[in-house]
């Protein structure tokens, strides 16, 4: 069980990372958590998801994970 | 295709670049060839024009770096972010920068330059990503042909958004990606593959599970990286656990992801084709009999997979025993006690046991548009 806890925490930062850097989420550095909707992570998630044509859940469900773990150019996906 | 914010392009087509230094990963020359290939993906489409410089300053400088460069967007070592590049401007502008964290290779293995290099380039030119996943400019890597890469007509498009089109007199055109619930759409080949239902297009798989209401698209060489785009036939062995696909006189067989060694194979001396026969437009395999039917023109021959024979008296002619279902078909997949049978955007649902159609259905039935 520790070790689940462990991982969920991992795919947060791996969520929060990608958002970062590729759909310019600003959280000042602060680690997200595991809050409810309508948080700037769930809108930044569905729009990495509609762009690459997931499916839209706004949850860093298995198939969003392994997207975000493919190898990639570091160019942001959303224009700054 | 996205042109990047502002529409920063170049104001010139005539553009120089330079090497400004060499990943020890490959020799100079399979650099330098990488990076000229990489160039003419888009000089081929387009009025620009690339050439090396090793004096002055060029509008497109190319390195290679180790973590942080002091240019805002440190590198993360092996996988993750392999390369960026900066938008069309003066200095930075339009430069190139690869991770040699990562191992850069001239072949199929991680991490094809020639492949990373060309969709840098998009963006030094002014394209930002696209959501289109048969793309170049799409963010992922994929492994495709290294030989040789296409632009999409998406890529296309993009560019020319920004530059024109070339001065080509025969305008080049790139392949499009299929989307599920596009009317027109056809499929070249369709086979179940343990529960679940694969369709094939050009250089992509759609597949369909059953406990997921939306399509999957992508490359067929994300599953199977040895197999050719274009796959033309393809059936499964359920019993053995294998499928079978078919292109031109050749054929693979793969069980899950695993291409077995020694393929691709003739079609002639395995299955006792003739020479005339010079593709398979569809096959299914019968789970019960061991029979497999292969699909050849208005003809179509039945194989015995268990004395892995030809069955005497065939081929025989389509239209006799399948009535219904024209005189050629591009797919065709078993489900349950039905044939389906896939001929452009048609799809006829044939009754084996009554020779008889049952239904004709859209192509793309399937994906629940």
């Amino acid at each position: 069980f520790p070790a689940h806890l462990e991982t969920e925490q991992q795919d947060l930062e791996i969520v929060q990372n990608y958002l970062e850097k590729f759909y310019d989420l600003k959280t000042e550095g602060v680690k997200i958590s595991k809050k409810k909707d309508s948080s700037p992570v769930v809108e930044k998630l569905k729009k990495m998801q509609k762009f690459f044509g997931l499916k839209v859940t706004g949850k860093p469900d298995l198939e969003t994970l392994k997207m975000m773990k493919n190898p990639r150019c570091g160019v942001p996906d959303v224009s700054k | 295709f996205a042109i990047t914010e502002g529409n920063p392009k170049w104001e010139k087509k005539n553009l120089t670049y330079s090497i400004e230094n060499y990943t020890p990963d490959l020799a100079k020359e399979d650099v330098d060839n990488a990076i000229r290939k990489a160039f003419k993906v888009w000089s081929d489409v387009s009025p620009l024009t690339f050439t090396k410089i090793s004096q002055g300053e060029a509008d497109i400088k190319i390195s290679f770096y180790y973590g942080d460069h002091y240019d805002n967007s440190p590198f993360d070592g092996p996988n993750g972010i392999l390369a960026h590049a900066f938008q069309p401007g003066p200095g930075i502008g339009g430069d190139a920068h690869f991770d040699e964290g990562e191992e850069w290779t001239k072949d199929h293995r991680n991490y094809n330059l020639y492949r990373v290099a060309a969709h840098e380039f998009g963006h030094s030119l002014g394209l930002s990503h696209s959501s289109d996943i048969g793309a170049l400019m799409f963010p992922s890597y994929g492994f495709s042909d290294t030989n040789d890469i296409q632009l999409s007509q998406d890529d296309i498009n993009g560019i020319q958004a920004i530059y024109g089109p070339g001065n080509n007199p025969i305008q080049p055109t790139g392949p499009t990606t299929p989307h599920a619930c596009d009317r027109k759409l056809t499929f070249d080949a369709a086979t179940t593959i343990r529960g679940e239902k694969i369709f094939f297009k050009d250089r992509f798989y759609l597949r369909k599970n059953p406990y997921d209401s939306e399509a999957e698209v992508n490359f067929i060489s994300l599953f199977w990286p040895s197999l050719p785009s274009g796959i033309e036939a393809a059936y499964e062995d359920a019993e053995r656990d294998l499928v079978k696909f078919f292109k031109g006189n050749k054929y693979w067989v793969t069980q899950g992801q695993y291409v077995l060694p020694g393929y691709p194979k003739s079609i002639y001396s395995t299955f006792g084709f003739p020479a005339t026969v010079k593709k398979i437009d569809a096959a299914f395999s019968d789970g019960y009999t061991g029979k497999t039917y292969f699909f050849v023109e208005n003809k179509y021959w039945r194989y015995n997979e268990r004395r892995r024979s030809m069955d005497a008296g065939y081929p025989k002619l389509i239209t006799n025993d399948f009535p219904g279902i024209g005189s050629k078909v591009d797919a065709v997949i078993n489900d349950n006690e039905f044939l389906y049978f896939f001929s452009r955007t048609r799809q006829f649902k044939f009754e084996p046991q009554n020779k008889r159609v049952v239904a004709v259905l859209k192509a793309n039935s399937w994906f629940n548009c």
